[in-house]
């Protein structure tokens, strides 16, 4: 709905004192008759009259102003807040200049009006529609976002957690909380798929691995081979990582791979064998469908999409184990 | 009746003065309603 089509701002207005005058005949009364004293009783009666009813109509005019001003501004802030609802709903980041930009350009006039507004029939709240300009496709990348965190062995000073997928790195930057870089990737599989990930060593634990996805697959993973190892080929251990220290915008949900359920019986083992024989131990699907578990509640899609994978893999070796 | 004159004057001069101030926030309410509208839209 145009408000500008409702509002009728062309109100014809009269801001010029000396406009009035026009109401008087001019033989009858000079341009300067205040000044002249208004000597002439007729013309003085007939000049207070018009000044009089003239008076009248501007403040009708202007009550009429307030009012609508006053509605313009309960619309406004309705509206605003249905924005800062649906943003609240669908949260971006805000890093972008033009959000800022845009920001400055919606702010400014409306914070000139409620300073201008003598009156006081109205109140703003600062506009907050900033990253409202993201595409929805991004939002919708951003509101999934999942994070995995896997215990690599002391030799392995790479960035690369293995998952079944296939990933082309396309950059790398040294964050200020974290000495580590933080590597970032993208799903090299398909150009349309939208999944990104990153990827940095806890500040806490400089050999667990905080992989950060962003986004779902468009498609399936590379090859069972692949997605039987997905996460699992590295050492895992007893340490407890905690809550990993990124920060993100949207709902996240942690796959923790460092935190067993029991400890290991044979320490040793962990920096002997290798991650895909310690796949096979019963301690660690146990471990693994408890971390799942865990993880499953959080979100119900990525709950249906691990849930079939979960079944999938244990029908698979049930049919192997007979 | 000179000072009743001018104070009327006056008066009328500060009512039309605030009847354009109101005017042109209302004409810059309407655009940034209009803006958020398509905004939002």
């Amino acid at each position: 709905m145009e408000y500008t089509s409702l509002v009728n701002t062309s109100l014809d207005l009269n801001s010029n004192p000396r406009n009035f005058l026009s109401l008087v005949p001019k033989k009858e009364v000079p341009n300067n008759f205040i000044e002249l004293g208004l000597r002439m009783s007729p013309v003085k009666d007939e000049a207070a009259s018009a000044l009089v009813d003239e008076l009248n109509r501007v403040s009708a005019e202007n009550k009429k102003l307030t009012e609508m001003l006053t509605v313009m501004c309960e619309n406004y802030n309705a509206l605003q807040n249905h924005l800062a609802d649906y943003m609240a709903k669908n949260p971006a980041p805000s890093d972008s200049t033009n959000n800022s930009s845009r920001k400055r350009k919606l702010e400014s006039p409306t914070n000139q009006v409620m300073i201008n507004n003598e009156r006081g029939n109205s109140e703003s709240s600062s506009s907050d529609e900033d990253s409202c300009k993201k595409p929805r496709q991004e939002q919708h990348i951003k509101a999934k976002i999942s994070r995995v965190c896997v215990r690599t062995e002391a030799s392995d000073t790479g960035l690369l957690v293995k998952d079944g997928y296939q990933w082309r790195k396309y950059g790398q930057k040294v964050t200020r909380d974290n000495p580590s870089p933080r590597a970032y990737f993208k799903c090299s599989h398909a150009p349309s798929c939208p999944v990104k990930k990153k990827v940095q060593r806890s500040v806490e634990d400089q050999s667990i691995l905080v992989a950060t996805y962003e986004g779902e697959h468009n498609h399936p993973s590379q090859s069972k081979h692949e997605q039987a190892s997905s996460g699992l080929n590295r050492t895992v251990t007893s340490t407890t990582l905690g809550s990993a220290s990124l920060s993100s915008s949207g709902p996240t949900i942690t796959l923790d791979l460092t935190t067993p359920p029991k400890p290991p019986t044979n320490p040793s083992d962990e920096t002997k064998v290798g991650g895909d024989r310690r796949v096979d131990t019963p301690e660690f699907q146990q471990f693994l469908v408890d971390q799942m578990a865990s993880s499953l509640t959080k979100d119900p899609s990525f709950k249906a999409a691990l849930a079939a994978a979960i079944s999938g893999r244990m029908v698979q070796q049930n049919q192997s184990q007979k | 009746k000179d000072e009743a004159a001018s104070a009327l004057v006056d008066e009328l001069n500060r009512v039309s003065a605030e009847n354009k101030k109101l005017t042109e926030m209302l004409t810059v309410m309407c655009e940034n309603y209009n803006a958020l509208q398509n905004h939002l839209a």
